[in-house]
């Protein structure tokens, strides 16, 4: 299927540490 | 220990690969030289990488854009991807530039990403956000026209996302009719 993410999911990743 | 069990965690894959693009206005140039793709990614944590790293909308110069688009199109009206298609223009006013330009624009991003168009993300070709000093702009660019459908879903979703106003009205414009005109008087397709 489709990968479909809701916004609260992705900026749920926004600060992680592996981000920065 | 804790930093190599991060390492180890699979990253989340996105349905697109997508790449960014930056044009920085150099009048001397012709306008392709001063486009550049900037990097490409298809992970949910390497779009954030991306993100963190490259300067806030809002602060880059007047006649800068940023574009990002499915990896393979380019951005430009003429690309076979692009060139029966249209986009879903806000125009924002210049105070707006401090108060709600790099909101929407994260927010454009997060849906594309994130495929929020449901069956018809596939319609979808890229955004572009120009800065400029009479006002800045953002553009969700779908690939065809004709597709009443799915254009109107994504304009409904699109204007729902980016939270405005049900009496705020924003327009659908063909390329075919903004290549030919200056873009404000480009009459709308479609509205929402």
């Amino acid at each position: 299927g489709k990968r479909q993410y809701d916004r609260d999911f992705l900026l749920g990743f926004q600060f992680m540490p592996a981000c920065v | 220990d804790v930093v190599i069990a991060t390492e180890n965690v699979e990253k989340h894959p996105l349905q697109s690969r997508w790449a960014l693009w930056f044009f920085k206005n150099v009048r001397s140039q012709p306008w392709q030289c001063n486009l550049r793709l900037v990097t490409t990614f298809n992970t949910v944590e390497d779009f954030w990488a991306l993100y963190t790293h490259v300067q806030l909308a809002s602060k880059l110069s007047s006649g800068c854009d940023y574009s990002i688009f499915k990896d393979g199109i380019e951005p430009m009206w003429e690309d076979s991807r692009n060139k029966r298609g249209g986009r879903w223009l806000i125009t924002l006013s210049k105070q707006q530039r401090h108060s709600d330009l790099d909101t929407l624009w994260l927010e454009t991003l997060l849906c594309l990403i994130g495929e929020a168009f449901d069956e018809h993300s596939e319609e979808v070709c890229g955004a572009v956000i120009n800065i400029r000093a009479k006002g800045d702009k953002i553009a969700l660019w779908t690939r065809e026209t004709e597709n009443r459908e799915a254009v109107t879903h994504i304009g409904r979703v699109y204007k729902e996302r980016l939270g405005l106003s049900s009496k705020a009205v924003i327009g659908y414009q063909a390329h075919a009719d903004t290549a030919t005109k200056s873009s404000s008087l480009t009459k709308n397709k479609f509205v929402v």
